[in-house]
């Protein structure tokens, strides 16, 4: 079974950046968001999950070079909101599959974890939309990863360079 | 500050499932979205955010009309995953922001953020791409998340129907 799926790309040039357990009330993803756009950092991409309590995770994803300057920011945010702990990690990777089939095919995500899975990549984020799912994982493991996307979705043309989706 | 947005859209009929506290090993997930694929069930939207102690939750955006036989068929794979709890909630909607801008401009995340903000909406998940940025907010509020980020990107055309992002 064909999916129209454009490309598979990677990129190990982020970090990762968490501010674990913050306050879930409105203003907190202003606050966090603001403290680095006036700073001119760039976010990647916002993923926040289901609340716990009266908390909540809001992880970022940066450019590894913005790492330590993000870490500073955020910092000075983390008493405001309430965060318990802010966690970085400078060795992860995003591979993503991009393509309309994502959307119209429901198999595709499916068979994205299950390529993962079967090279036993463990998958840390999910962000997904209509015509791209991002996954976060290990740095060391994005190679494997993008060979396996490849061979799952029977791909000729392998992109290694991020594009904007 | 002009940002390239090309608008805003909202979504009531959708419902949030999530599967709380699934063991975070790889196979999980796939486990988890090639049961509802092979259900024939379009998954709108994954979020998975950062672990806790090995488990994380794993939540789906889909339907509403698919909520009742998702949810059957998550039961039946939460025991294989150790999935604490299925949380189902179809009194949600999604509101995004859409346009090159969110990419190239630091500020739209934030601004975005605070217009929810300053009309008292809370943000239940995020899932941001380079195009767009997802919130899933309580469906009542959604006319006036729209009304607000309306006024904050000052967009004259208004677009209440979804698109695929
Ligand atoms: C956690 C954060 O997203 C909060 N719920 C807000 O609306 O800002
Ligand atoms: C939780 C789930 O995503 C798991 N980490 C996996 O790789 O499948």
């Amino acid at each position: 079974e064909k999916v129209a799926i454009t490309g598979v790309t990677g990129d190990a040039e982020i970090a990762r950046i968490a501010l674990m357990q913050v306050k879930d009330i409105p203003g907190v993803a202003a606050r966090i968001s603001k403290s680095l756009a006036d700073a001119n950092v760039h976010i990647q991409l916002i993923i926040q999950g289901i609340r716990h309590d009266q908390t909540n995770d809001f992880s970022l994803i940066i450019s590894q070079e913005d790492a330590q300057h993000s870490q500073d920011i955020l910092q000075r945010v983390s008493q405001e909101v309430k965060a318990q702990e802010i966690q970085v990690d400078t060795h992860v990777a995003r591979v993503s599959v991009i393509g309309s089939g994502v959307a119209s095919n429901p198999g595709v995500a499916a068979r994205m974890f299950q390529a993962l899975a079967d090279n036993e990549i463990n998958i840390q984020l999910i962000s997904s939309s209509e015509i791209r799912i991002a996954c976060i994982i290990q740095e060391d493991q994005l190679d494997s990863a993008i060979r396996a996307l490849h061979e799952a979705f029977d791909l000729s043309n392998l992109e290694r360079k991020t594009i904007s989706t």
